[in-house]
């Protein structure tokens, strides 16, 4: 051990083992999080090449490999629990996104949100058993946050009971999906859907793309993999282009919105309910943007202990860095950020599950809510993290720069988040949109509850500092 | 009026209500701004776009506040003496930090003065210090293993430097002494030269 982070250990002034039980949640959990990391770490099916030093597409491999051992192994050991997969998951793959993430953070949640009794039936164990690998296709080359610009297209076509799909423009092409280009077999495609001539906006289809058996593209299917990116090595980010493919009414999700037999449409209780897969990311974003900082300010607070340089008084040893003022200004904001974000996560994983529960339950009244914190959280996060990771590797001098330090993964991994499941300049905008809404109705005399009950005294003209 | 409200610089309650009147201003601000651009006979998509800078900080600031209200909200949850102080003191400090950041916003809305402003970057400074000692300690609570941090800097035993010449020298360039790009270029172009 190096003597100056020995010396820092000792010099605490908290249990350090109290802390962490508060972050994970319990001591329980705390023991159960180290139990399933050490059941990855000591397990040499998981040991790896160093993916600094291997070409992408060996990447892709090594995640693969690892990947469909991870499946085995969470069968093996029991683990089905989302937290624990989580936990496992990231041990797998620290620092980095992987082929099934798609799968398993999106298909799958969908299919639980949006599927009904029936389509549970039909999907869900093959896509629990990885007979179906699924991704989730909504961004379009031209078109991604603003949904309904989305151009793909499902017509319903009553004498034969399919829908058709259509990519009727190059920049229709889905673009982007994580697994799609080289590892799913099915995708969630959101497409915007016509029935007896009219348009009732985007919708969720599950449409095959590859054969289950051979693995090769089904007819009318044109697929790929959409190249080298900004990090994201490990993922096949693919593009899909639609051809006239056929699919089966029953292919369309429909626990909320329907299309009958002859065609005709039935609304969803709310039109949100269609992007509550995204709400879901967006609210696990928020945990991600603190992961990120955690992990950067450790690196580079544990770094400015054991580095040495320059001089604060003239003669004297080289001071640790972490001695500096400026350093400790520009980490410790970072640090407290990192607290924040996390208690900040765990609000967030708790509301979408509390109103998650209250939808399925037939209250739909705070989904709005829901909807304007995820987006705001989320662009506020992600954007803060951005920045503070790159803090961090500034603050480690020349070595922050080397690839051994983790800085420069962690951002690269990270900041796609600030532009994924929702611009964050959109986001902030669609969170005014319920702000200033919410500030209207309080100016006409409605009571507001939530987190925006603030704006009550705003709407009647009373938010105004007072005198001393 | 234009005078401050009261705000105790050290008591985070009455900082959370400072971010609470800021976003609620911003808010009130956007909102406002919209509805003079219509009276103006502009569409109300206009006007939304019209303010649209507007309305990403009245975001930005509600975002905030909800960020810093829940940061004090978990303290209360904590019994632990130890870890309780050292939690309010970087709680204290993202606080703080934040307003210094956003003090225009503080002190166009009079929420805040200017005498006030020079207290927060002195008390900044404090709680630098103050945080010191438990740094490291701060971070290892976030409990990374070595391997899932995977990082040389921020190795748990501190052993920095002799880990990362070791990760050098794995690079696949060290493979061979002599690179074959030596014998297939440099050594013709010399060669030529």
């Amino acid at each position: 051990m190096n003597p100056d982070i020995k010396r820092e250990r000792e010099n605490a002034t908290f249990n350090v083992e109290t802390l962490t039980n508060i972050l994970d949640g319990s001591p329980q959990k705390t023991k159960r999080r180290r139990e399933i990391e050490s059941l990855v770490l000591n397990d040499p099916d998981f040991w790896e090449d160093d993916p600094n030093f291997l070409s992408r597409s060996e990447r892709y491999d090594q995640a693969v490999r690892k990947s469909a051992q991870m499946i085995l192994k969470l069968r093996e050991y029991g683990i089905s629990d989302p937290d624990e997969i989580y936990c496992y998951k990231n041990c797998v793959h620290p620092n980095r996104a992987e082929p099934l993430d798609l799968h398993l953070g999106m298909f799958l949640p969908t299919l639980l949100n949006q599927a009904t009794s029936e389509q549970m039936d039909r999907f869900f164990m093959p896509a629990w058993n990885l007979e179906i690998i699924g991704t989730y296709a909504q961004t379009e080359m031209g078109h991604g946050t603003h949904l309904r610009g989305l151009e793909t297209t499902a017509t319903y076509d009553p004498s034969t009971q399919e829908f058709v799909l259509n990519s009727p423009t190059i920049s229709s092409i889905k673009w982007w999906p994580g697994g799609l280009g080289k590892t799913s077999n099915h995708a969630i495609v959101l497409a915007q859907l016509y029935t007896q001539g009219k348009c009732h906006g985007l919708h969720a289809f599950i449409v095959p793309i590859r054969d289950i058996k051979t693995h090769e593209p089904l007819p009318g299917i044109v697929v790929g993999d959409i190249g080298p990116k900004f990090g994201f090595n490990e993922i096949d980010n693919g593009f899909l282009k639609l051809e006239n493919v056929r699919i089966p009414r029953e292919n369309m999700l429909m626990k909320y919105a329907k299309v009958e037999p002859d065609g005709a449409y039935v609304k969803p209780p709310s039109s949100k309910l269609t992007y509550g897969t995204m709400v879901f990311i967006r609210s696990l974003i928020v945990g991600t943007s603190a992961k990120a900082v955690a992990k950067s300010s450790t690196i580079a607070i544990r770094y400015s202990t054991v580095r040495r340089q320059s001089e604060i008084r003239p003669g004297q040893p080289e001071p640790q860095i972490l001695d500096y003022q400026t350093q400790q200004y520009k980490l410790f904001p970072v640090l407290a950020m990192a607290y924040a974000f996390t208690f900040v996560g765990q609000y967030m994983t708790q509301t979408y599950q509390r109103i998650t529960g209250d939808i399925n339950e037939g209250d739909f009244s705070e989904l709005p809510e829901l909807h304007a914190l995820s987006a705001g959280l989320k662009a506020f996060t992600t954007w803060a993290a951005n920045s503070a990771i790159e803090v961090c590797r500034m603050s480690c001098g020349g070595h922050g720069y080397s690839r051994s330090s983790a800085l420069p993964d962690i951002y690269t991994e990270f900041t796609p988040s600030c532009t994924y499941e929702g611009e964050n300049t959109v986001m902030m905008l669609q969170t005014a949109r319920y702000l200033v809404k919410s500030y209207r109705l309080a100016k006409n005399g409605q009571q507001l509850s939530g987190i925006v009950s603030y704006l009550n005294d705003a709407g009647r003209g009373r938010v105004q500092p007072q005198t001393v | 009026s234009s005078r401050p409200i009261v705000v105790d610089v050290n008591d985070l309650s009455s900082l959370v209500e400072v971010y609470k009147l800021r976003a609620a201003i911003l808010v009130e601000l956007a909102a406002k701004n919209i509805q003079q651009d219509m009276q103006r006979r502009k569409s109300e998509e206009d006007a939304w776009n019209n303010n649209a800078i507007d309305l990403v900080k009245a975001s930005d600031a509600h975002c905030h506040y909800v960020v810093v209200k829940l940061f004090t909200d978990k303290l209360g949850e904590i019994g632990d003496t130890g870890v309780h102080s050292v939690l309010s003191t970087l709680a204290l400090l993202y606080t703080l930090h934040g307003i210094a950041l956003n003090s225009g916003d503080f002190l166009q809305a009079g929420l805040l003065s200017v005498p006030q402003m020079l207290q927060i970057s002195v008390r900044i400074k404090d709680l630098l210090s103050q945080l010191r000692p438990n740094a490291v300690a701060l971070v290892d609570a976030f409990n990374f293993t070595d391997r899932t941090l995977n990082s040389v800097l921020g190795r748990y035993d501190g052993n920095v430097y002799d880990n990362m010449y070791e990760w050098a020298r794995r690079s696949p360039l060290n493979s061979t002494e002599v690179h074959k790009s030596f014998h297939k270029y440099l050594k013709p172009l010399r060669a030529k030269l």
